[in-house]
């Protein structure tokens, strides 16, 4: 995260590391129930195997998992199967547990959003993640807030990308607030009116090279175009099992 | 090795590299669809920019930013010169790299660079022209021959020549210096299929492909032919009627064990199962609550509020279809609501039905920062 301030311990509890193998933290997940989370298809490129992969939530220091992190294997990854890598379009994945999370204070899911709802262009939202920070990659989760930005204007931003409604965008002119690699699959969360509910409309998905000075936003994974696909793969893994 | 891990002798598991075998060099043919028009067709890796692969050349920032720049006409061979990095020519019988001259180096740089000052991009700092040989010295190098084409195969070619990127193409924009990237903008002639009724082109791949891509879902109708007794798969496959929503998948996309289980009517509470293509009512009589969270959980809403049996409706038209709580409905563990209910008889003793409202279980919540963490009094 660019521009950004160390959370405070418990202040994402969905935020989860997707972690492989000798590599340790790849990219960021987001808990949305206890045995299923969401990322990014992209993190999984030429790794599609679960085996390879456990999920660390509860965390604050990468280095220092403490007494409130847990560290669940992945039994299934479900990569969105439209996935497209050249235009980075239906960049989402389910990933499935091994087991249940046990919710705690650090370790909780958020809310997805209902169908059709989301977030007005201009509203503040948080963004979370272990990624680069433009001059090095923190041990201690990052947040930062960043404002919604409308499609149009966010297409305006990028000449090579076509943004499809599968997408979502969000930051400021490039060299302040923005995501950057290591928080692909991180949540990008709003807060409901009533001040203590947060939803989940954005998983950091792609953007403009977030450590030049070249203009343009971060750009989301839609979850709200996703919820439908997301509630039935969840279904179909739990009761249409071989 | 510096170069890709070295060719198996004798075609077994990949031979570790011999120490003394650093010449680990080979050609392999360039798949980067942005350098597909070159005048050679093989390539080797690691490129002029560090990229040990063309998946990671493809991926790279270098590959968005030049044909960004071509856009600008800066550079009649910029797009060569770019390729010649991104994907540099092998010599077939040397297995060696060849790389472009110093002067079509210069060239680019001269003309281009500050073009990206403009933005506040700096010229990318692995292509600096002195590594690479003179075009009149002994070594071989690479010039722009007669007829190569300055866009890439991800550009449109406007009238004028000038390159725009693909995605301007019938965008609705006027990109071209002469506008031509707005003309002939028909489905056909960019050979693409138009949605009945509308102006949306869509690929010809994408139909019957299982994912609506037109306006009222066209693409997705009149897919599939199947017989009486059968009904079609989201994927247009025919399974038989009395197979759906039996609990277990007979479509390949699991199609025929989607939304079998509902909560309708006005109170949205009422529990409706859609069983051998008939919409059914579940007597009440052996319900109980394990099923109630089963239902709710299945449905993705969470946890059973409340449950309640409500009388049949007298009068409605045409006889009510009941489904009973099957006998060995525990037994059949991980399965579906409707796996574990059957069809008995078209009478339900109480008459009554099952009516289950569901709420969301708690998410969204930190409460490691206390209740309001915003408002701790001062």
């Amino acid at each position: 995260i660019l521009g950004g301030r160390v959370s405070r311990r418990g202040a994402w509890p969905w935020q989860c590391s997707l972690q492989s193998g000798q590599s340790g933290h790849v990219c960021g997940c987001v808990l949305i129930s206890r045995q299923w989370a969401l990322t990014v298809a992209h993190c999984f490129e030429g790794r599609e195997n679960a085996e390879l992969w456990k999920v660390v939530l509860g965390l604050t220091n990468l280095d220092h998992p403490g007494p409130h992190s847990q560290t669940r294997s992945v039994r299934a990854i479900i990569v969105h199967p439209r996935y497209n890598r050249a235009v980075v379009d239906y960049d989402i994945s389910v990933v499935q547990l091994d087991s249940e999370v046990e919710e705690t204070a650090h370790v909780r899911p958020v809310c997805l959003p209902q169908p059709g709802q989301l977030p007005s262009p201009d509203s503040y939202c948080y963004i979370t993640g272990w990624g680069h920070m433009g001059n090095r990659m923190p041990f201690k989760l990052q947040e930062g807030e960043v404002r919604i930005i409308s499609m149009s204007q966010c297409q305006s931003y990028f000449d090579m990308k076509t943004i499809t409604p599968r997408m979502l965008c969000a930051g400021y002119e490039a060299g302040t607030v923005d995501s950057c690699m290591g928080d692909s699959g991180g949540p990008l969360v709003c807060e409901e009116e009533d001040g203590l509910h947060w939803r989940l409309f954005g998983l950091t998905s792609w953007g403009s090279v977030c450590f030049s000075k070249v203009l343009g936003p971060g750009v989301y994974s839609n979850v709200t175009h996703f919820t439908p696909w997301i509630q039935q793969q969840i279904y179909i893994h739990t009761y249409l099992t071989d | 090795c510096m170069s890709p891990p070295c060719q198996p002798a004798c075609g077994g598991a990949s031979a570790a590299c011999d120490p003394r075998n650093t010449n680990c060099s080979r050609c392999e043919p360039i798949t980067l669809e942005l350098c597909m028009n070159l005048p050679y067709n093989l390539t080797s890796f690691p490129n002029y920019l560090g990229h040990l692969s063309q998946r990671e050349s493809s991926v790279s920032w270098e590959s968005s930013l030049f044909p960004a720049l071509v856009q600008t006409g800066c550079y009649q061979y910029l797009m060569f010169y770019a390729c010649t990095l991104l994907v540099p020519k092998c010599d077939p019988v040397s297995l060696q790299k060849v790389p472009p001259c110093r002067s079509l180096c210069r060239s680019a740089k001269e003309k281009c660079e500050s073009v990206l000052g403009i933005v506040g991009l700096q010229w990318p700092e692995d292509s600096d022209c002195g590594q690479f040989p003179e075009d009149r010295g002994n070594a071989t190098c690479l010039l722009p021959e007669d007829g190569v084409d300055e866009c890439s195969p991800s550009h449109f070619k406007c009238r004028s020549g000038r390159c725009v990127l693909g995605s301007k193409r019938c965008d609705g924009h006027l990109d071209c210096d002469d506008h031509s990237d707005e003309d002939n903008c028909g489905c056909s002639e960019r050979a693409l299929w138009e949605c009945p009724g509308s102006k949306v082109c869509i690929k010809p791949t994408m139909i019957c492909d299982g994912f609506p891509d037109c306006p009222l879902q066209v693409d997705e109708a009149n897919c599939s032919v199947c017989r009486d007794n059968e009904l079609a798969c989201n994927n247009h496959q025919c399974v038989h009627r009395t197979l759906w929503c039996d609990g277990k998948k007979h479509c390949s996309d699991s199609s025929d064990e989607w939304d079998c289980v509902s909560l309708s009517d006005q109170s949205g509470s009422v529990l409706t199962v859609f069983k051998t293509a008939a919409e059914y009512q579940v007597c009440a009589d052996e319900w109980n609550p394990d099923l109630s969270r089963l239902t709710c959980n299945q449905l993705g809403l969470g946890v059973p509020s409340s449950v309640s049996m409500v009388p049949d409706q007298p009068g409605v038209p045409g006889r009510r279809r009941w489904l009973h709580v099957h006998p060995e409905w525990s037994l059949r563990n991980g399965s579906a609501l409707q796996a574990r209910l059957e069809k008995r008889s078209h009478a339900c003793h109480s008459r009554r039905r099952v009516s289950v409202l569901c709420a969301r279980e708690e998410c969204g919540l930190r409460p490691a920062l206390g209740l309001h963490p915003h408002r701790t009094k001062r």
